[in-house]
Protein backbone atom coordinates (compact mmCIF):
# COMPACT_ATOMS: atom_id res chain seq x y z
CA UNK A 1 0.00 0.00 0.00
CA UNK A 2 2.72 2.37 0.85
CA UNK A 3 4.08 1.93 -2.52
CA UNK A 4 0.90 3.40 -3.99
CA UNK A 5 1.57 7.02 -2.49
CA UNK A 6 1.83 8.75 -5.42
CA UNK A 7 4.44 12.12 -4.55
CA UNK A 8 2.45 14.97 -4.16
CA UNK A 9 3.42 18.69 -5.46
CA UNK A 10 3.64 19.46 -1.78
CA UNK A 11 6.30 17.21 -0.51
CA UNK A 12 3.88 15.49 1.12
CA UNK A 13 2.73 12.03 0.07
CA UNK A 14 -1.01 11.78 -0.57
CA UNK A 15 -3.08 8.47 1.36
CA UNK A 16 -3.85 5.77 -0.69
CA UNK A 17 -7.41 5.98 -0.72
CA UNK A 18 -8.97 3.53 -2.71
CA UNK A 19 -12.70 4.07 -3.44
CA UNK A 20 -15.10 0.64 -3.51
CA UNK A 21 -16.90 -0.78 -6.53
CA UNK A 22 -20.16 1.19 -7.39
CA UNK A 23 -21.87 3.30 -9.77
CA UNK A 24 -19.32 6.18 -9.54
CA UNK A 25 -16.15 6.43 -10.84
CA UNK A 26 -13.30 7.64 -8.75
CA UNK A 27 -11.50 11.14 -10.12
CA UNK A 28 -8.37 13.66 -8.90
CA UNK A 29 -9.01 16.18 -7.17
CA UNK A 30 -10.45 16.53 -3.58
CA UNK A 31 -11.95 19.20 -2.69
CA UNK A 32 -11.84 21.22 -6.38
CA UNK A 33 -13.79 18.29 -8.36
CA UNK A 34 -16.89 19.32 -7.33
CA UNK A 35 -18.32 22.44 -9.59
CA UNK A 36 -18.04 26.23 -8.29
CA UNK A 37 -14.93 25.55 -5.83
CA UNK A 38 -12.01 26.45 -5.85
CA UNK A 39 -8.67 26.46 -3.02
CA UNK A 40 -5.32 27.27 -2.06
CA UNK A 41 -2.61 26.57 0.57
CA UNK A 42 -0.13 28.39 1.49
CA UNK A 43 2.45 29.04 4.59
CA UNK A 44 1.36 31.56 6.82
CA UNK A 45 4.13 31.02 9.14
CA UNK A 46 1.56 28.88 12.03
CA UNK A 47 3.71 25.81 12.43
CA UNK A 48 6.82 25.89 14.70
CA UNK A 49 7.91 22.28 13.29
CA UNK A 50 8.11 23.02 9.52
CA UNK A 51 7.75 24.91 6.26
CA UNK A 52 4.53 22.74 4.91
CA UNK A 53 1.62 24.69 4.26
CA UNK A 54 -0.71 25.60 7.33
CA UNK A 55 -3.36 27.40 5.92
CA UNK A 56 -6.31 26.76 3.66
CA UNK A 57 -9.23 28.31 1.96
CA UNK A 58 -12.06 26.58 -0.13
CA UNK A 59 -14.25 28.95 -1.68
CA UNK A 60 -17.94 28.61 -3.68
CA UNK A 61 -18.42 30.86 -6.56
CA UNK A 62 -22.03 31.43 -5.47
CA UNK A 63 -23.53 30.69 -1.72
CA UNK A 64 -23.50 27.15 -1.24
CA UNK A 65 -26.13 25.15 0.45
CA UNK A 66 -23.89 23.83 4.08
CA UNK A 67 -24.20 21.38 6.26
CA UNK A 68 -22.10 20.74 9.62
CA UNK A 69 -21.24 18.66 12.37
CA UNK A 70 -19.02 19.40 15.05
CA UNK A 71 -17.90 17.77 18.47
CA UNK A 72 -19.63 17.55 21.63
CA UNK A 73 -16.71 17.74 23.31
CA UNK A 74 -18.25 20.57 26.24
CA UNK A 75 -14.70 22.37 25.83
CA UNK A 76 -15.32 23.20 22.32
CA UNK A 77 -12.83 25.42 20.14
CA UNK A 78 -13.76 29.26 19.41
CA UNK A 79 -13.94 28.27 15.60
CA UNK A 80 -16.34 25.30 16.61
CA UNK A 81 -18.70 27.93 18.71
CA UNK A 82 -18.48 30.38 15.63
CA UNK A 83 -19.56 28.30 13.07
CA UNK A 84 -22.04 26.17 14.80
CA UNK A 85 -23.75 29.96 15.47
CA UNK A 86 -23.07 30.51 11.64
CA UNK A 87 -25.07 27.31 10.89
CA UNK A 88 -27.70 28.05 13.29
CA UNK A 89 -28.55 31.03 11.11
CA UNK A 90 -27.93 30.57 7.98
CA UNK A 91 -27.91 27.84 5.45
CA UNK A 92 -25.87 28.73 2.98
CA UNK A 93 -21.81 30.15 2.87
CA UNK A 94 -19.12 31.04 0.64
CA UNK A 95 -16.06 30.54 2.53
CA UNK A 96 -14.04 27.89 4.81
CA UNK A 97 -10.82 28.76 6.24
CA UNK A 98 -8.67 26.62 7.68
CA UNK A 99 -5.57 27.10 9.60
CA UNK A 100 -2.86 24.12 11.48
CA UNK A 101 -0.65 24.95 14.02
CA UNK A 102 -2.87 26.31 16.71
CA UNK A 103 -6.02 25.19 17.69
CA UNK A 104 -7.53 28.03 19.29
CA UNK A 105 -9.21 26.13 22.15
CA UNK A 106 -9.59 26.65 25.79
CA UNK A 107 -8.48 30.11 24.61
CA UNK A 108 -11.22 31.97 26.41
CA UNK A 109 -12.92 35.08 25.19
CA UNK A 110 -9.51 36.42 23.45
CA UNK A 111 -10.01 33.05 20.83
CA UNK A 112 -13.50 33.69 20.24
CA UNK A 113 -12.24 37.07 18.89
CA UNK A 114 -9.37 35.54 17.41
CA UNK A 115 -12.40 33.89 14.87
CA UNK A 116 -14.22 36.78 14.49
CA UNK A 117 -11.35 38.90 13.73
CA UNK A 118 -10.27 35.97 10.90
CA UNK A 119 -13.53 35.93 9.37
CA UNK A 120 -14.15 39.16 8.82
CA UNK A 121 -10.68 39.68 7.13
CA UNK A 122 -11.62 37.18 4.99
CA UNK A 123 -15.07 38.15 4.34
CA UNK A 124 -13.68 41.55 3.42
CA UNK A 125 -10.80 40.53 1.17
CA UNK A 126 -13.44 38.09 -0.72
CA UNK A 127 -16.11 40.95 -0.74
CA UNK A 128 -18.96 38.93 1.04
CA UNK A 129 -20.74 39.09 4.46
CA UNK A 130 -18.84 37.77 7.28
CA UNK A 131 -21.67 35.20 8.10
CA UNK A 132 -20.54 33.38 4.67
CA UNK A 133 -17.11 32.45 5.90
CA UNK A 134 -16.03 29.41 8.30
CA UNK A 135 -13.43 28.52 10.34
CA UNK A 136 -11.67 25.48 11.45
CA UNK A 137 -8.45 25.51 13.32
CA UNK A 138 -6.18 22.63 14.17
CA UNK A 139 -3.17 22.16 16.52
CA UNK A 140 -1.77 22.89 19.53
CA UNK A 141 -5.30 23.23 22.20
CA UNK A 142 -4.86 25.82 24.82
CA UNK A 143 -2.84 27.96 22.09
CA UNK A 144 -4.03 30.97 20.27
CA UNK A 145 -3.53 31.50 16.42
CA UNK A 146 -0.99 33.82 15.48
CA UNK A 147 -3.16 35.83 13.80
CA UNK A 148 -0.94 38.48 12.50
CA UNK A 149 0.80 36.00 10.89
CA UNK A 150 -2.71 34.44 9.37
CA UNK A 151 -3.89 37.82 8.63
CA UNK A 152 -1.08 39.26 6.64
CA UNK A 153 -1.73 36.14 4.48
CA UNK A 154 -4.84 36.42 3.36
CA UNK A 155 -4.01 38.04 0.36
CA UNK A 156 -1.94 35.62 -1.23
CA UNK A 157 -4.02 32.90 0.04
CA UNK A 158 -7.18 34.30 -1.98
CA UNK A 159 -4.94 35.50 -4.86
CA UNK A 160 -3.43 31.92 -4.91
CA UNK A 161 -7.63 30.37 -5.19
CA UNK A 162 -7.95 28.14 -8.27
CA UNK A 163 -10.33 24.92 -9.12
CA UNK A 164 -6.90 22.77 -10.64
CA UNK A 165 -5.65 19.41 -9.14
CA UNK A 166 -2.61 21.03 -7.37
CA UNK A 167 -4.06 23.67 -5.17
CA UNK A 168 -6.40 20.85 -3.71
CA UNK A 169 -3.77 19.21 -3.04
CA UNK A 170 -2.06 22.31 -1.64
CA UNK A 171 -5.10 22.72 0.97
CA UNK A 172 -4.93 19.11 1.72
CA UNK A 173 -1.13 19.46 3.05
CA UNK A 174 -2.18 22.95 4.66
CA UNK A 175 -4.45 21.41 7.08
CA UNK A 176 -2.34 18.35 8.26
CA UNK A 177 -0.77 18.53 11.56
CA UNK A 178 0.83 15.26 12.80
CA UNK A 179 -0.17 13.53 9.63
CA UNK A 180 1.78 11.55 7.37
CA UNK A 181 -0.31 11.46 4.29
CA UNK A 182 -2.40 14.11 2.96
CA UNK A 183 -5.86 13.26 2.69
CA UNK A 184 -8.52 13.66 -0.75
CA UNK A 185 -10.31 12.02 -2.61
CA UNK A 186 -13.37 13.15 -5.62
CA UNK A 187 -15.60 10.84 -7.29
CA UNK A 188 -18.13 11.50 -9.95
CA UNK A 189 -21.24 9.37 -10.44
CA UNK A 190 -24.60 10.11 -12.34
CA UNK A 191 -27.66 10.99 -10.95
CA UNK A 192 -31.36 11.60 -12.63
CA UNK A 193 -29.22 12.74 -15.83
CA UNK A 194 -27.31 14.55 -14.37
CA UNK A 195 -23.09 14.11 -13.67
CA UNK A 196 -22.64 15.02 -10.54
CA UNK A 197 -19.18 15.57 -8.48
CA UNK A 198 -18.34 15.23 -4.80
CA UNK A 199 -15.08 15.84 -3.26
CA UNK A 200 -12.94 16.25 -0.11
CA UNK A 201 -10.11 16.71 2.33
CA UNK A 202 -9.47 15.31 5.81
CA UNK A 203 -7.32 15.66 8.17
CA UNK A 204 -5.99 13.89 11.56
CA UNK A 205 -3.64 11.48 13.17
CA UNK A 206 -4.22 11.53 16.77
CA UNK A 207 -6.64 12.54 19.59
CA UNK A 208 -9.37 10.99 16.85
CA UNK A 209 -12.37 9.39 18.23
CA UNK A 210 -15.32 11.53 16.74
CA UNK A 211 -18.30 12.11 18.64
CA UNK A 212 -19.79 14.86 16.53
CA UNK A 213 -23.61 15.87 16.28
CA UNK B 1 -8.27 16.50 15.80
CA UNK B 2 -10.79 15.61 13.01
CA UNK B 3 -11.29 18.19 10.45
CA UNK B 4 -12.62 17.64 7.02
CA UNK B 5 -14.56 19.68 4.09
CA UNK B 6 -16.77 18.36 1.80
CA UNK B 7 -17.58 19.67 -1.76
CA UNK B 8 -20.92 18.51 -3.93
CA UNK B 9 -22.02 20.53 -6.77
CA UNK B 10 -25.46 18.56 -6.89
CA UNK B 11 -28.62 20.42 -6.36
CA UNK B 12 -30.41 19.77 -3.28
CA UNK B 13 -32.68 21.38 -0.73
CA UNK B 14 -31.22 22.39 2.99
CA UNK B 15 -32.43 20.40 4.82
CA UNK B 16 -31.87 16.96 2.94
CA UNK B 17 -28.21 17.92 2.57
CA UNK B 18 -28.15 18.25 6.57
CA UNK B 19 -29.59 15.29 6.89
CA UNK B 20 -27.62 13.22 4.28
CA UNK B 21 -24.71 14.57 5.87
CA UNK B 22 -25.29 14.04 9.34
CA UNK B 23 -26.31 9.97 8.40
CA UNK B 24 -22.78 9.81 6.09
CA UNK B 25 -20.82 11.55 9.19
CA UNK B 26 -22.64 8.67 11.14
CA UNK B 27 -21.44 5.77 8.81
CA UNK B 28 -17.71 7.58 8.66
CA UNK B 29 -15.95 9.69 10.65
CA UNK B 30 -17.95 8.62 13.61
CA UNK B 31 -16.92 5.08 13.17
CA UNK B 32 -13.04 5.74 13.29
CA UNK B 33 -10.75 5.60 16.36
CA UNK B 34 -7.49 5.97 17.16
CA UNK B 35 -7.02 6.87 20.44
CA UNK B 36 -10.10 7.26 22.04
CA UNK B 37 -9.70 10.91 22.82
CA UNK B 38 -12.23 13.14 21.22
CA UNK B 39 -10.93 17.05 20.18
CA UNK B 40 -12.37 20.29 20.85
CA UNK B 41 -12.31 20.79 17.37
CA UNK B 42 -13.51 17.81 15.25
CA UNK B 43 -15.05 19.27 12.44
CA UNK B 44 -16.93 18.15 9.28
CA UNK B 45 -18.18 21.30 6.59
CA UNK B 46 -20.29 20.15 3.87
CA UNK B 47 -20.57 22.76 0.83
CA UNK B 48 -23.17 22.00 -1.92
CA UNK B 49 -23.20 24.52 -4.93
CA UNK B 50 -26.00 22.77 -6.95
CA UNK B 51 -23.36 23.79 -9.89
CA UNK B 52 -23.99 20.88 -12.30
CA UNK B 53 -27.72 21.99 -12.89
CA UNK B 54 -29.85 19.10 -12.90
CA UNK B 55 -33.20 18.41 -10.96
CA UNK B 56 -33.51 19.81 -7.03
CA UNK B 57 -32.90 16.84 -4.63
CA UNK B 58 -35.80 17.56 -2.16
CA UNK B 59 -36.24 14.03 -0.78
CA UNK B 60 -33.83 11.61 0.78
CA UNK B 61 -36.37 8.99 -0.02
CA UNK B 62 -36.21 9.40 -4.35
CA UNK B 63 -34.24 7.38 -5.70
CA UNK B 64 -31.57 10.41 -6.75
CA UNK B 65 -31.56 11.24 -3.01
CA UNK B 66 -30.49 7.86 -2.68
CA UNK B 67 -27.88 7.98 -5.03
CA UNK B 68 -26.60 11.03 -3.43
CA UNK B 69 -26.45 9.45 -0.07
CA UNK B 70 -25.16 6.33 -1.13
CA UNK B 71 -22.13 8.64 -2.95
CA UNK B 72 -21.78 10.74 -0.38
CA UNK B 73 -20.88 7.51 1.94
CA UNK B 74 -18.19 6.33 0.01
CA UNK B 75 -16.56 9.61 -0.39
CA UNK B 76 -16.77 10.24 3.68
CA UNK B 77 -15.62 6.83 4.30
CA UNK B 78 -12.74 6.83 2.32
CA UNK B 79 -11.17 9.88 3.97
CA UNK B 80 -12.51 8.18 7.68
CA UNK B 81 -10.18 4.99 7.14
CA UNK B 82 -7.57 7.35 5.55
CA UNK B 83 -7.41 9.15 8.69
CA UNK B 84 -7.48 5.81 10.88
CA UNK B 85 -4.70 4.23 8.38
CA UNK B 86 -2.75 7.37 9.20
CA UNK B 87 -3.36 7.10 12.87
CA UNK B 88 0.03 7.96 14.72
CA UNK B 89 2.30 5.50 15.03
CA UNK B 90 0.25 3.08 13.24
CA UNK B 91 1.44 0.05 11.32
CA UNK B 92 -1.84 -0.68 10.36
CA UNK B 93 -5.68 0.28 9.72
CA UNK B 94 -8.25 -2.12 11.29
CA UNK B 95 -11.14 -3.08 10.19
CA UNK B 96 -14.15 -4.14 11.87
CA UNK B 97 -17.28 -5.56 10.63
CA UNK B 98 -20.19 -6.60 12.10
CA UNK B 99 -23.73 -8.47 11.27
CA UNK B 100 -26.02 -9.87 12.62
CA UNK B 101 -27.13 -7.14 15.12
CA UNK B 102 -30.68 -5.64 15.67
CA UNK B 103 -30.71 -2.61 14.25
CA UNK B 104 -27.16 -0.73 12.36
CA UNK B 105 -27.13 1.73 14.93
CA UNK B 106 -26.25 -1.33 17.42
CA UNK B 107 -23.60 -2.85 15.29
CA UNK B 108 -22.63 0.47 14.97
CA UNK B 109 -21.89 0.27 18.33
CA UNK B 110 -20.45 -3.10 18.75
CA UNK B 111 -17.97 -2.56 16.04
CA UNK B 112 -16.71 1.09 17.63
CA UNK B 113 -15.86 -0.22 20.66
CA UNK B 114 -13.95 -3.40 19.23
CA UNK B 115 -11.70 -0.96 16.90
CA UNK B 116 -11.45 1.61 20.40
CA UNK B 117 -9.67 -1.67 22.83
CA UNK B 118 -6.30 -0.79 23.90
CA UNK B 119 -5.74 -4.63 24.40
CA UNK B 120 -7.38 -5.71 20.93
CA UNK B 121 -4.81 -2.91 19.51
CA UNK B 122 -1.65 -3.52 20.94
CA UNK B 123 -2.64 -7.20 20.28
CA UNK B 124 -2.56 -6.45 16.73
CA UNK B 125 0.71 -4.35 16.99
CA UNK B 126 2.53 -7.06 18.49
CA UNK B 127 0.93 -9.51 15.99
CA UNK B 128 -0.73 -11.88 18.35
CA UNK B 129 -4.53 -13.41 17.38
CA UNK B 130 -5.31 -13.05 21.19
CA UNK B 131 -8.80 -13.01 19.66
CA UNK B 132 -10.13 -13.17 23.12
CA UNK B 133 -9.86 -9.66 23.77
CA UNK B 134 -12.35 -8.99 20.62
CA UNK B 135 -14.87 -10.85 22.21
CA UNK B 136 -14.28 -9.21 25.48
CA UNK B 137 -14.75 -5.97 23.60
CA UNK B 138 -17.86 -6.69 21.85
CA UNK B 139 -19.45 -7.96 25.70
CA UNK B 140 -18.46 -5.18 26.91
CA UNK B 141 -20.31 -2.40 24.27
CA UNK B 142 -23.73 -1.79 25.85
CA UNK B 143 -25.24 -3.72 23.31
CA UNK B 144 -27.39 -6.87 24.28
CA UNK B 145 -26.78 -10.03 22.12
CA UNK B 146 -26.84 -13.69 22.73
CA UNK B 147 -22.78 -15.23 23.56
CA UNK B 148 -23.90 -18.23 21.88
CA UNK B 149 -24.21 -17.36 18.66
CA UNK B 150 -20.90 -14.93 18.82
CA UNK B 151 -18.92 -15.87 15.98
CA UNK B 152 -14.96 -14.33 15.48
CA UNK B 153 -13.00 -14.03 12.00
CA UNK B 154 -9.34 -12.16 11.91
CA UNK B 155 -8.87 -12.17 8.25
CA UNK B 156 -9.63 -15.62 6.46
CA UNK B 157 -9.31 -17.60 9.97
CA UNK B 158 -12.59 -18.61 11.80
CA UNK B 159 -12.02 -18.24 15.94
CA UNK B 160 -15.02 -18.46 17.25
CA UNK B 161 -18.27 -19.26 15.79
CA UNK B 162 -21.63 -20.37 17.64
CA UNK B 163 -19.85 -18.93 20.75
CA UNK B 164 -17.39 -21.57 20.79
CA UNK B 165 -14.13 -21.30 20.55
CA UNK B 166 -12.52 -22.80 16.71
CA UNK B 167 -9.42 -24.94 16.64
CA UNK B 168 -6.79 -22.32 13.88
CA UNK B 169 -3.56 -22.16 13.00
CA UNK B 170 -2.16 -19.39 15.79
CA UNK B 171 1.15 -19.24 13.73
CA UNK B 172 -0.68 -18.87 10.15
CA UNK B 173 -2.49 -16.12 11.63
CA UNK B 174 -0.02 -14.42 13.77
CA UNK B 175 1.77 -14.07 10.13
CA UNK B 176 -1.13 -13.08 8.70
CA UNK B 177 -0.99 -9.88 10.77
CA UNK B 178 2.55 -9.44 10.68
CA UNK B 179 2.41 -9.76 7.00
CA UNK B 180 -0.31 -6.97 7.01
CA UNK B 181 1.36 -4.93 9.05
CA UNK B 182 4.80 -4.90 7.19
CA UNK B 183 2.42 -3.68 4.37
CA UNK B 184 0.67 -0.89 6.19
CA UNK B 185 -2.42 -2.94 4.84
CA UNK B 186 -5.63 -3.58 6.52
CA UNK B 187 -6.39 -6.03 9.25
CA UNK B 188 -9.93 -7.33 9.04
CA UNK B 189 -12.10 -8.56 11.59
CA UNK B 190 -15.82 -10.08 11.35
CA UNK B 191 -18.38 -10.53 13.89
CA UNK B 192 -21.30 -11.61 13.86
CA UNK B 193 -23.70 -11.81 16.76
CA UNK B 194 -27.05 -12.87 15.69
CA UNK B 195 -29.54 -13.49 13.14
CA UNK B 196 -30.72 -9.70 12.97
CA UNK B 197 -30.24 -7.29 9.86
CA UNK B 198 -28.42 -4.74 11.71
CA UNK B 199 -24.82 -4.36 9.95
CA UNK B 200 -22.13 -1.60 10.03
CA UNK B 201 -18.14 -0.81 10.08
CA UNK B 202 -15.62 0.75 12.17
CA UNK B 203 -11.93 1.41 11.48
CA UNK B 204 -9.24 2.02 13.91
CA UNK B 205 -5.47 1.36 14.03
CA UNK B 206 -3.15 -0.76 16.48
CA UNK B 207 -1.50 1.16 19.52
CA UNK B 208 2.66 1.33 19.10
CA UNK B 209 5.56 2.49 21.27
CA UNK B 210 5.39 5.31 18.68
CA UNK B 211 2.82 6.50 19.75
CA UNK B 212 3.35 7.16 22.84
CA UNK B 213 6.76 8.57 21.71
CA UNK B 214 4.85 11.61 19.78
CA UNK B 215 2.22 12.33 21.78
CA UNK B 216 4.51 12.36 25.65
CA UNK B 217 6.94 14.93 23.84
CA UNK B 218 3.96 17.00 21.86
CA UNK B 219 4.52 20.62 22.88
CA UNK B 220 8.32 20.13 24.40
Amino acid sequence: VLEQMAPSTTSMPEAPIVLPEGPWKQIPGGVTAAGGFKASGAYARLRSASQKPDLALVVCDHDAVVAGTFTTNLMAAAPVLYCKKILEKSDRVRAVLINAGQANAATGDAGHQDSLDCASALAKILGIPMESVLIQSTGVIGQRIKKDNLLDSLPYLVSELSSDIESANKAAVAITTTDIVSKSVALETIIGNTKVRIGGMAKGSGMIHPNMA
Amino acid sequence: TLLGVITCDAAVTSDIWRTMVKTAVMRSFNQITVDGDSSTNDTILALASGACGGDLIARGDSFEGSQLQRALDVVMQGLAKSVAWDGEGATCLIAVKVSGAETEAAAATIARTVASSSLTKAAIHGRDPNWGRIACAAGYAGVKFDPSQLSIHLGQFLLMEGGQPQPFDRSAASHYLKVVGEEHGTVQINICVGNGTGCSEAWGCDLSYEYVRINAEYTT
